[in-house]
């Protein structure tokens, strides 16, 4: 996944 | 996906059930901020928004919807359910919870991954969420006698904030590349918060008087 675009926490 | 981090997500579930089994069964939400509640849906809101861009994983997706769903349901029964309402502590719940949010703003409008409308809204759910919880801990300060369930949801809010900070660590030691400096400066703030009216909370609890935070 692309950095800094891509949250997977919540 | 890591046991801290898990953990952290439970306890955090948890402490939206028990806030939702207070206002279900006991039909009371006294003790409980207004302000607060409304300033988790609109960090959920601002924050999920990338429900309609990216996918992560299922467990990701029906998590977000129940944090967005119980936070929204919340405030409604708050504000507008008919016996519930009448148990809000109004008069006592005076912070001015909408001046917390125009510095956010600005902080993520400054200080963001990456300057799109996404990054900006994700920036300032955190830098909202960071704060979100002082109109609590000022309610807590000024209510005597917090029952129980509100104590309880206070205490699994703190949990679930020095579980994330594990699992932060953890997966920096772990994983490649995971650096993460906003969530992380936020999150210790956050969890900074807790860390300092749980001190008085014990505090007050060991010497069983009633809580006294300093001024």
């Amino acid at each position: 996944p692309p950095e800094g675009s891509f949250h997977d926490e919540l | 996906m890591n046991i801290f981090r898990l953990a952290g997500d439970m306890t955090h579930l948890f402490s939206v059930l028990v806030l939702l089994l207070k206002i279900h069964t006991i039909k009371s939400c006294a003790g409980i901020s207004l302000k607060t509640q409304e300033l988790y849906a609109i960090v959920f809101t601002t924050r999920y928004l990338d429900l309609f861009t990216t996918y992560i994983s299922l467990y990701n997706t029906i998590m977000k919807l129940i944090f967005l769903g119980s936070s929204i349901s919340i405030v409604w029964y708050m504000r507008h359910h008919k016996v519930v309402r009448r148990s809000y502590d109004k008069d006592q719940d005076t912070f001015r919870h909408y001046l917390l949010m125009l510095p956010c703003l600005l902080l993520a409008l400054l200080i963001n991954e990456k300057f799109t409308f996404l990054e900006v809204m994700w920036a300032f759910s955190l830098y909202l969420e960071a704060v979100a919880i002082l109109p609590q801990l000022v309610l807590l300060q000024r209510t005597r006698n917090i029952d129980n369930l509100t104590g309880q949801y206070v205490l699994l809010l703190g949990a679930y904030r020095a579980l994330y900070v594990l699992n932060w660590i953890y997966r920096y030691f772990t994983e490649e590349n995971y650096v993460h400096w906003i969530t992380w400066v936020s999150g210790i703030v956050q969890t900074l918060l807790y860390a300092d009216f749980f001190y008085y909370y014990f505090q007050s609890w060991k010497n069983n008087v009633k809580l006294q935070l300093p001024a």
